[in-house]
């Protein structure tokens, strides 16, 4: 790989080749991209973060995660594809200029990196972490029922064997700790976007409770306006709403904990289907669905930096 | 490595209440060993589910009779994950 020019986004890539395109882009985009390490997987992989910003300390800031759930290939390729367009974006298009001149951006393409490796490696239907808790038969938790948000509640399983199983206690898994942390050290987040596929949604909080977020109303227009955003790029059709309204109750997820740490534009998306692939989407449909995804991320940040809380 | 040979994902579309609580019985179902790669939710929401091939049979006997509607989204699981790994090393070699 030489330069990130070359990098070819319509393709799917393994952890090397994704770690590989981070120090790239680090090295030649120094002046606004850095890589921070804030954790270790359960196998000791480094669990890395690229960092954009124009320069303050603790600035408020954007936090985008791509890739939790490690079969959910369109994901992570499509966080490579942000990397890339956020750098290029920056001093050209006024809107994202004026959000880096207020806001960090914090990514994590690969939020599951042992995962990742293993769907890469061993099972391509791979979904959890990979660890292993004593005492139990099976391998691996859901990391989108490990959060101190209901945890154990409804939409959970405790049978490690499941693809739900949410782990011995909250924050078991180092993929989770690892954010949990960094939130709350960080303690300036004002938006929070966690990436999944597929299915085609965009959800807010809450999912371990029927209740409606103190924000909802906010969080109801906001969703509309960032779905109607995305499909105006190619059509793709997204329905919104909180977890429990748009799909099911499901405990310990991952928005509903930062939103609970009162980061009030808290935001799931389900990325495309389209064609009926499930999560073997083809590559082909990598950029097209960045692109669509990236004006709903757009809209986010924009109101975000508008929106000062 | 795992192999997916002879497994199919299937898209099913409970009707009604009483559909949808027979397919969240089969979601139950640990024997079968199903992966619901999306999971039951309403009536008229598919659900997609990835069943192995020792369950394929029984699996779609139960929808059948219980007058579910289903069609196969991914007829051979394993082709389409070999069709992504040959695509992924011709784009390498490029």
């Amino acid at each position: 790989l030489q330069t990130t020019e070359t990098f070819n986004y319509a393709a799917y890539h393994n952890l090397d080749e994704i770690n590989a395109f981070m120090d790239l882009l680090v090295t030649e985009k120094s002046n606004l991209v850095s890589k921070l390490q804030i954790g270790k997987s359960y196998e000791g992989r480094p669990i890395n973060v690229l960092k954009f910003s124009t320069g303050g300390i603790k600035r408020p800031a954007i936090w985008i995660d791509t890739g939790i759930h490690s079969r959910e290939w369109v994901t992570q390729a499509s966080g490579v594809w942000f990397a890339k367009k956020i750098v290029d974006s920056y001093g050209k298009d006024p809107s994202l200029t004026s959000i880096l001149n207020n806001f960090d951006i914090f990514l994590e393409i690969v939020t599951n990196p042992d995962g990742f490796a293993f769907t890469h490696s061993q099972n391509r239907m791979w979904r959890k972490t990979r660890s292993h808790h004593s005492g139990l038969s099976c391998i691996g938790v859901d990391p989108n029922r490990n959060w101190d948000a209901g945890f154990g509640g409804p939409g959970s399983s405790g049978n490690s064997c499941t693809e739900t199983y949410r782990g011995p206690y909250a924050n078991s898994e180092s993929e989770v700790k690892a954010i949990v942390d960094f939130v709350q050290d960080h303690g300036n987040i004002k938006a929070f976007i966690s990436i999944h596929s597929y299915s085609q949604l965009l959800l807010y909080p809450y999912g371990y409770t029927t209740q409606k977020a103190a924000d909802h109303e906010e969080l109801d227009a906001l969703a509309k306006k960032a779905v109607n955003a995305l499909a105006s790029l190619h059509g793709t059709k997204y329905r919104y709403g909180s977890i429990t309204a748009a799909i099911y109750p499901a405990s310990g997820g991952t928005i509903d904990w930062t939103y609970d740490q009162g980061i009030k534009y808290s935001y799931t998306f389900e990325l495309r289907d389209t064609g009926r692939h499930g999560f073997l989407l083809p590559a082909s449909q990598i950029v097209p669905t960045a692109e669509e995804t990236w004006l709903a991320l757009m809209v986010i940040m924009e109101h975000t930096r508008d929106h000062p809380y | 490595t795992e192999t997916f040979v002879g497994q199919q994902v299937l898209r099913i579309l409970p009707e009604d209440a009483f559909q949808l609580e027979k397919v969240m019985e089969l979601d139950a179902s640990e024997k079968l060993q199903l992966d619901f790669w999306r999971a039951p939710t309403y009536p008229k929401s598919p659900v997609d589910v990835r069943v192995p091939f020792p369950s394929l049979q029984r699996v779609k006997v139960f929808l059948e009779s219980n007058g579910i509607q289903y069609d196969i989204m991914i007829e051979d699981l394993q082709s389409l994950i070999d069709e992504e790994k040959l695509d992924m090393a011709r784009q390498r070699s490029v």
